[in-house]
């Protein structure tokens, strides 16, 4: 039997729509 | 050196390691100016394998920021790139190719359980070690769904204009040539002169160009369920565009076309079996026509010949039925138009039947996409990234 591996963080992330904000965002402030 | 290169080969564990500086160069390289053409003589989906393989890396140094800042810069160059080429339909499906296939590397490497039960011992070895990715599992899921969905509306823009001509139009029977209704002209004569053409709106351009649809998603590594949904989808298409035309045209309320229709039919069929998409569910949407089709055929007169088109036309609403005995137009003099007394027959057969009230089929009906996961067989350990690819900066560990 395999040993009991110890928990794994979870990462988290936005959403996809939230991800888009982000990158339209960034775009804005890039002349 | 032979021997030094196989003790390497050896000791690789399937990971691909880079600078942080170097994250935006592997994004333009890998997604960003990649054509689908330079990797086709690779493993399929090679992009996304080597993507997971510098995820793998940074879990294992536990380098939680590089695993949130590629991931990230990741989906956001993947649709950057569609946005440019959203008509293109081979970019759209080598990325959905590769995006679904990233996904299926996070379930498989995942470290659960339930993703686990086909893996080796060795690609177990190789689960993620620090980091539990399912957030951004979700999102290339969501990413994944998005793109189909821009796949089959560019893949739908390309055949719509074939379909009426192909499958109602275009004489692909050619003892029915010039076997029309009484006063109607031979529409498709002038496409018949051009059936071998890039652009012939014949059945063989359409069935050509679902075989080329088809071929791409293959040779990009498309889960076959993917591809198998893409088709279904099309057929879905092709079926109520011919149904709704059928229903709308006199002229081709026919036995010849009702002939034709049901030929037509029977090659698209006999495509999807020679592709071994049968299993697909894409058959099944050609009901409505397979039967507008026997429809058209049957004889129309007797008590008996009501009866058994009720229980053939099951696909078909009581007003579509009704719609094409009442546009029926015999071929010659010697063929009688439907009678109003055999419409009324069918019409008190059918009343118990509870058909939505509209006539035509909904052509933008979309069924729900499904992404089942598919685990790869493939060993990380026995990658090769071919030199071409301009990625000598990454490092195998």
């Amino acid at each position: 039997p395999r040993p009991p591996s110890r928990p794994r963080i979870l990462l988290k992330a936005p959403t996809l729509a939230e991800m888009e904000e982000m990158s339209i965002s960034e775009e804005e402030e890039s002349p | 050196r032979q021997v030094t290169l196989q003790r390497k080969e050896k000791d690789f564990e399937g990971m691909l390691e880079y600078v942080k500086e170097d994250e935006a160069r592997l994004i333009k390289t890998l997604i960003t100016d990649i054509r689908p053409g330079s990797v086709s003589a690779t493993v399929p989906c090679l992009p996304a394998y080597i993507l997971f393989m510098c995820i793998r890396h940074a879990d294992y140094v536990n380098d939680d920021q590089k695993v949130v800042s590629l991931l990230t810069s990741t989906i956001n160059a993947i649709k950057k790139v569609l946005k440019r080429n959203n008509d293109d339909f081979e970019m759209m499906s080598f990325w959905l190719a590769n995006t679904s296939r990233l996904l299926h590397c996070l379930k498989q490497y995942s470290g659960e359980e339930a993703f686990m039960t086909q893996n080796t011992a060795k690609q177990n070895e190789h689960c993620l070690k620090n980091f539990d990715l399912a957030e951004y599992r979700q999102i290339l899921s969501d990413l994944s769904i998005q793109i189909y969905q821009q796949l089959i509306k560019v893949a739908e823009g390309i055949i719509q204009p074939m379909i009426v001509s192909a499958m109602l139009e275009s004489e692909s029977i050619p003892s029915l040539a010039g076997v029309k209704p009484m006063g109607y002209r031979n529409r498709s004569s002038s496409m018949d002169t051009d059936a071998d053409g890039p652009t012939s709106y014949t059945l063989q351009g359409l069935i050509r160009q679902l075989a080329q649809f088809n071929g791409t998603m293959r040779d990009h590594g498309m889960d076959p369920e993917i591809a198998g949904q893409v088709v279904r989808q099309l057929f879905h298409l092709i079926n109520a565009v011919t149904l709704n035309n059928l229903l709308l045209r006199k002229d081709v309320c026919s036995w010849s076309t009702g002939m034709q229709l049901r030929y037509n039919t029977s090659q698209l069929e006999e495509w999807l079996r020679a592709n071994n998409l049968f299993q697909s569910k894409a058959a099944a949407t050609l009901e409505p026509i397979i039967q507008a089709a026997q429809l058209l055929q049957v004889k129309k007169k007797t008590s008996q010949d009501a009866e058994a088109i009720c229980s053939l036309c099951t696909a078909l609403t009581v007003q579509q039925i009704v719609k094409i005995l009442n546009l029926y137009t015999p071929l010659n003099e010697f063929e009688e138009r439907v009678t109003v007394s055999f419409i009324r027959n069918i019409q008190s057969n059918l009343q118990e039947r509870n058909d939505p009230p509209q006539l035509l089929m909904d052509t933008k009906h979309t069924f729900p996409v499904l992404f089942p996961y598919t685990p790869s067989a493939l060993s990380l350990e026995g990658m090769h990234i071919p030199a071409s690819l301009g990625l000598d900066f990454l490092i195998r560990v």
